[in-house]
């Protein structure tokens, strides 16, 4: 989902 | 991951481990803002609670635990152990005239309407912004020991290496977080004062004092 962002970064 | 975040990561961890051996080995931690190490361990614990949620690699996870593990170390280590070593004095920045604008925006300007985004989202901001305790004590002292320059350099280096890390990000994986990049563009310019006197001052065998 659009919002749903996954933060790789540290 | 691509060499400049890695290097970023790794150059971020220095600069929490030198302030750290600084402060042990010296048993004091004068001219250290415990105001910046509070907004750091909140940047990191509400950051990484996705620690609870979602795996993303090994590597990913230990960084994380170790940075939160850090940050309450060092903030331990200023209001606690050696407390009476502490200049509050001089660390007088007004810290909810960030905390609460920096919140207010999180839910404002976010990549989704969650508890765990805004969280995220607010310590993005948080963390743009958490070294001005710092840099108002060394403007306010008028000077920093060389050992917390060299932190500084370290920490300011690690938002640099970071932006070089999204150009990469941008061209090679089309990878692109407009929130992540305006705030660490942000951060980046706060160092760049400091960077200019590290490298005439104190890479030049100086210490760093500011003019009266």
């Amino acid at each position: 989902a659009d919002g749903e962002a996954l933060h790789d970064e540290l | 991951m691509n060499i400049f975040r890695l290097t970023g990561d790794l150059s971020h961890l220095a600069a929490i481990i030198i302030l750290l051996l600084k402060i042990w080995k010296t048993r004091s931690c004068a001219g250290i803002s415990g105001k910046s190490q509070i907004l750091f361990a909140i940047v990191f614990t509400t950051r990484y609670l996705d620690l609870l949620s979602s795996f993303i690699s090994l590597y990913n996870t230990s960084m994380k635990v170790i940075y939160i593990g850090c940050a309450y170390a060092t903030v331990y280590l200023i209001y606690m152990k050696f407390r009476a070593t502490y200049d509050g004095n001089h660390d007088s920045f007004r810290v909810e005239f960030l905390v609460v604008p920096v919140g207010g925006l999180a839910v404002l300007i976010n990549h989704d309407f969650s508890f765990l985004e805004i969280l995220w989202t607010f310590s993005i901001y948080l963390e743009s912004v958490a070294i001005l305790p710092q840099l108002f004590m060394i403007s306010k002292t008028g000077e920093a020991e060389t050992i917390t320059t060299h932190y500084l350099f370290c920490l300011g280096l690690y938002r640099a290496l970071y932006i070089v890390n999204w150009i990469w990000r941008y061209y090679f994986e089309a990878f692109f977080d407009l929130i992540a990049i305006v705030a660490g563009v942000v951060q980046t310019i706060l160092y760049c004062d400091f960077f200019y006197l590290y490298v005439t001052k104190v890479l030049k065998g100086k210490k760093l004092s500011l003019p009266a």
